[in-house]
């Protein structure tokens, strides 16, 4: 199985 | 303040339609270059971003940057009040309570005005990189819609691969598989059918269809989405609107096997 990771770990914070 | 009458309500009806069930309270940036919004779902796996240029409006008028805080679902019970030919104009003053929305009938003297409380919304911004992407697909915003709506009903992850070969949508799940392979293809009378493909590597990524069938909500804005991939970074899903405008998600991809 896959894992679903989050977006924050691709955009930072401005 | 800001001002900002737009000659079709039904666009701004359908944006937030398209993104109103992903994200809930967000922050609409009002600056002179138009309205802007920048907000992810509850999980952090997906991002609404979307543009609409003060171009898209006649007029526009935009003194100073304003944030308005809007409840998606307020906005949607106020914008069906709006009949979809009529012309919406959004208000607000500078250090604002309230946003205003005048809807006024093209054909008929009718006027209505209501107007919505705002919130302070506490929303970090993101930084999106500039990404050159690996692959970039042009294809019927129907079309991509049909087979995410198609393979969520075998399976809850779908696995996007562009070769030489076209590009291939694939899913695995307890009943069997299914996959739909597209190849560029051009259509001289009817170019909404085009499917473009322009690859400078391939690329292969796995997505949840929960979040895919999702973004396309956005399908009656544009006849054609473009979706962007490269390996091991979020998909970007774009519907572009009139005058330089866009409705664009990123949803990140699942990892390992």
């Amino acid at each position: 199985a896959s894992a679903q990771g989050g977006l924050m770990k691709y955009f930072a914070p401005k | 303040m800001l001002e900002a009458r737009l000659e079709q309500a039904n666009l701004f009806k359908k944006v937030v339609d398209a993104i109103k069930d992903l994200v809930q309270d967000c922050n609409f940036d009002c600056n002179d270059s138009g309205i802007a919004l920048q907000a992810m779902d509850n999980s952090h796996v997906a991002l609404v971003s979307m543009m609409l240029r003060s171009e898209s409006f006649a007029p526009f008028r935009c003194d100073r940057n304003i944030a308005l805080g809007i409840n998606l679902t307020s906005l949607t019970k106020v914008l069906k009040c709006a009949q979809s030919d009529d012309i919406l104009t959004l208000k607000a003053e500078d250090a604002p309570d309230v946003v205003e929305l005048v809807f006024e009938s093209a054909e008929s003297d009718r006027i209505s005005e209501y107007s919505i409380k705002l919130m302070d919304i506490d929303q970090e911004h993101l930084g999106i990189p500039e990404t050159d992407y690996g692959a970039t697909i042009s294809m019927p915003a129907a079309e991509f819609q049909r087979i995410c709506r198609d393979l969520i009903a075998l399976s809850e992850s779908v696995s996007i691969e562009c070769s030489k070969e076209g590009v291939k949508f694939a899913c695995q799940g307890d009943i069997g598989s299914g996959a739909v392979t597209l190849r560029q293809h051009t259509n001289v009378d009817k170019p909404e059918m085009n499917v473009e493909i322009n690859m400078s590597e391939p690329v292969s990524l796995t997505f949840s269809l929960k979040y895919l069938v999702n973004f396309c909500k956005a399908s009656g804005l544009s006849n054609q989405v473009r979706l962007c991939l490269s390996n091991e970074v979020p998909l970007l899903v774009e519907y572009s609107l009139a005058n330089n405008s866009h409705l664009r998600f990123y949803l990140a991809p699942k990892i390992g096997d």
